[in-house]
C-alpha cells in the first residue's frame, strides 16, 4: 500500500483545512524555516496513532489544535491509503483520527473506512502492511543528532527495542 | 532474546557497511559490540574510515562525517525492518553538496520499491525527486501547501 | 554576584530583543527568569514570536526558528563581552535561504568594527564575504589550504 | 589587535605545515565534510591556550598530533596578532604553542615573541586585548544545539560563568 493522500484539519498550523496528494516514488518538501513542513510529519504520527504528545513536539495532546486568531476546540487528520500492484487488496483504507475538548481533557476518537473503531485496530491494522511507528520509518528532524549523540549502552537498547 | 539481538546485530551490521561504502563512496564502517558474548549488557560503538584509512570512533569524526554514519545506520535498520513508506525530515542537514546527492540518489533508488518522502531545503536534493511539495506560511500563521509533479510547470 | 548575574540579565535580553528583531525580519523574543527575587535559583527560559503572533516556548518552535533564536543569544553575549575576533563554526546549519543571508549581513556589519571568520557550507554566505578561504583534502590524509580576496581569480 | 596569521604544522589533519593569512573584516571558510575546516578552529583554541582536550575534540592531549603514514612526535601551532588603527601598542604578537611525546604523557610548551612563558602569561596577554576562550567569541560546531537543548537550570549557569 501506499499513501494517496493526507488532509489536516486545523491541526498545528494548518488552520486552513488542507489535502496533500501524494504520488509513491520519491516526494520532496521545502520551504523557508517555520513554514509547516515538520508539522506534516507531526499530522502522519497523529493520525497513524501515536500516543505520546512529545513526539509531535507538544506538552498535551491539546496543543496540537490550531491556535490562531479564530479558536476551535477540535482538529482533525485522515489519511488515505491505496493499494500498490503487488499488493493482495485491491481496497482503499482511510483512516480519520479527531480530537475535541479544551485545553483540560482531550478526546480522541479514530474512524478505519469511516466506522468508529479503536486504538488497538489503527494499530493491527499498520501491522498488517508492515508500517511501524516505533523503527526507523519515520526519522524525525534531529534523530540524526540524538543518534550520533548516543551512549554505548543507549545504541543497545535501541537495538533491544528495534529486535 | 539474547539471541534475537544478537541476530540483528550482525544483520544491521552487514547491512550498514553496504550502504556506507555507497554513502560515503567507499569508505568503511565497523559496528562493534564491547562484549559479544553478554549481549544484553553489553555496548554497541560506531568506528568509521570515511577515507579509507584507519577507522576512527563516531565521537572523533567531522560534523558531516557523523551525520553519513548515522544515516548508514538508518537505512541499515531501515532494510532489515522495510516499511510501505519512509518519512526523512533533514536528514542532509550537515552535509556538503557531493554527500547530499548521494543521500539523494540512494532514496531515489529506495524508492522504486518503497514510497519515500523527505523534507530538506538543499535545492540539490529536488533534482532526484519525482514529485515536489511546496510549504509557505504567507499570513504568518496558516501552512499553505503547492504540489507539482516534476516536468510539470513550476508553482514556487 | 547576584546583582552581577541580574545586570548581566537584563542586558542580554535587551540586547537579545534588538538582534532577534533584525535576524528574523520583524520578530520579537523573551529572555525570562522563573524567579527574578532570587537570581542565584531560578531558571531562565527564551519565548519567541518569530511571525509577531503569540510567544511560543522554545522547544515548540520549529528547527530553523530555534537555531535564529539561539544565534540572537550568542550575538547578544558577544555585544556584551566584545572580542577582537569571533569564530563562528556552521551556525546556519538549519536555516533556509533568507534567514542565512540575514546572518551573514548582520556578520558582514559587525565585521567593521571586529575581525569576524564563519565557517558555512551555504552558497548564500559566499557573497558577503571580504575574503574566502577554500579548504579540501586531496590524499585522503592531509589538509590544503586555497586563499582568495574576494574580487581576485577564483582558487576553488 | 587583530589575527594576520596562523600556522600549523603536523596538527590533526595538517600533515603538511600550512599557514594560512587572514585579513580584517569578515572571512568565509567553506569545503567538503571531513576537509579539515573545524580543525582549523580547533589549531585557534590550542595556540590560545585551551586546557581541556575535551574543547579540541580529542580524549588525550596527544591525539592531536597528525596520525598519518609517517608520524611524528611533536606538533606546534603559531598565531599572528598584528595592531589595528586604534591599539596603542603598534607592535606585531606571536604566540606558540608545542606538545611533545608519545602518546602518554605530551608536554607543553609556550613562547610568546620567542621567549618561552607560562601558560598564565598567555592568558594575561590574551586578556589585555579582551580575548576571552570561554565566552561565545568562539561558536563551535553543535553549540547552537547546545543551547536549543540547554535546561533553564543550565542556562542560569552558563550567565553565572560569564558575570
Ligand atoms: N497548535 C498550533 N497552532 C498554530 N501554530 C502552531 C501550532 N503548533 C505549532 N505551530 C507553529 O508551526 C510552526 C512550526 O512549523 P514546523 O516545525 O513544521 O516548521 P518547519 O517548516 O519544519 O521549519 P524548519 O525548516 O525550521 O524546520 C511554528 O512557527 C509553530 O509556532
Ligand atoms: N590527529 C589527527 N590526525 C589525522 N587526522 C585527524 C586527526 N584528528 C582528526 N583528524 C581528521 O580530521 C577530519 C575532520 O576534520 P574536521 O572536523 O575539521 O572536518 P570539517 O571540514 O569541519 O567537516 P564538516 O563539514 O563535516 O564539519 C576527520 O576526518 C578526522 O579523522
Ligand atoms: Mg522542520
Ligand atoms: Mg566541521
Amino acid at each position: 500500500m501506499y499513501v494517496e493522500s493526507l488532509e489536516i484539519d486545523n491541526f498545528k498550523s494548518f488552520g486552513v483545512k488542507t489535502k496533500i496528494l501524494f504520488d509513491q516514488g520519491f516526494t520532496v518538501i521545502s520551504g523557508p524555516n517555520g513554514s509547516g513542513k515538520s508539522n506534516i510529519g507531526d499530522a502522519f504520527l497523529f493520525v497513524l496513532g501515536t500516543r505520546s504528545s512529545k513526539t509531535v513536539r507538544a506538552d498535551r495532546l491539546g496543543d496540537l489544535i490550531h491556535n490562531g486568531k479564530t479558536r476551535r476546540n477540535s482538529c482533525s487528520v485522515s489519511i488515505k491509503f491505496s493499494p500498490s500492484e503487488k499488493d493482495q487488496i485491491k481496497e482503499k483504507v482511510e483512516i480519520t483520527r479527531i480530537i475535541e475538548g479544551v485545553n483540560g481533557d482531550v478526546k480522541s476518537t479514530y474512524y478505519l473506512n469511516g466506522n468508529r473503531v479503536r486504538h488497538n485496530d489503527i494499530e493491527e491494522f499498520l501491522q498488517s502492511i508492515g508500517l511501524l511507528l516505533d523503527s526507523y520509518g519515520f526519522v524525525l528532524q534531529g534523530d540524526i543528532n540524538r543518534i550520533i549523540e548516543m551512549s554505548g549502552i543507549e545504541r543497545r537498547k535501541l537495538l533491544e527495542s528495534i529486535a | 532474546k539474547k539471541n534475537e539481538l544478537l541476530t540483528l546485530f550482525r544483520k544491521i551490521r552487514e547491512n550498514m557497511k553496504v550502504i556506507y561504502r555507497a554513502l560515503s563512496g567507499g569508505g568503511e564502517v565497523e559496528l562493534l559490540m564491547s562484549d559479544e558474548s553478554d549481549p544484553l549488557n553489553t555496548e554497541i560503538h560506531i568506528r568509521a574510515s570515511p577515507k579509507g584509512n584507519a577507522f576512527t570512533k563516531l565521537s572523533a569524526l567531522s560534523g558531516g562525517e557523523k551525520s553519513l554514519t548515522a544515516m548508514a545506520f538508518i537505512m541499515a535498520v531501515q532494510n532489515i525492518k522495510p516499511s510501505p513508506f519512509y518519512y526523512l525530515d533533514e536528514v542532509d542537514m550537515f552535509l556538503d553538496g557531493s554527500n547530499a546527492e548521494r543521500i539523494g540518489s540512494m532514496l531515489k533508488a529506495n524508492s522504486s520499491y518503497a514510497q519515500v518522502m523527505m523534507i530538506s531545503l538543499k535545492k540539490a536534493l529536488l533534482k532526484y525527486a519525482d514529485s515536489l511539495i511546496g510549504v509557505t506560511m504567507v499570513d504568518g500563521e496558516n501552512t499553505q501547501v503547492f504540489q507539482k509533479k516534476v516536468g510539470e510547470a513550476d508553482p514556487f
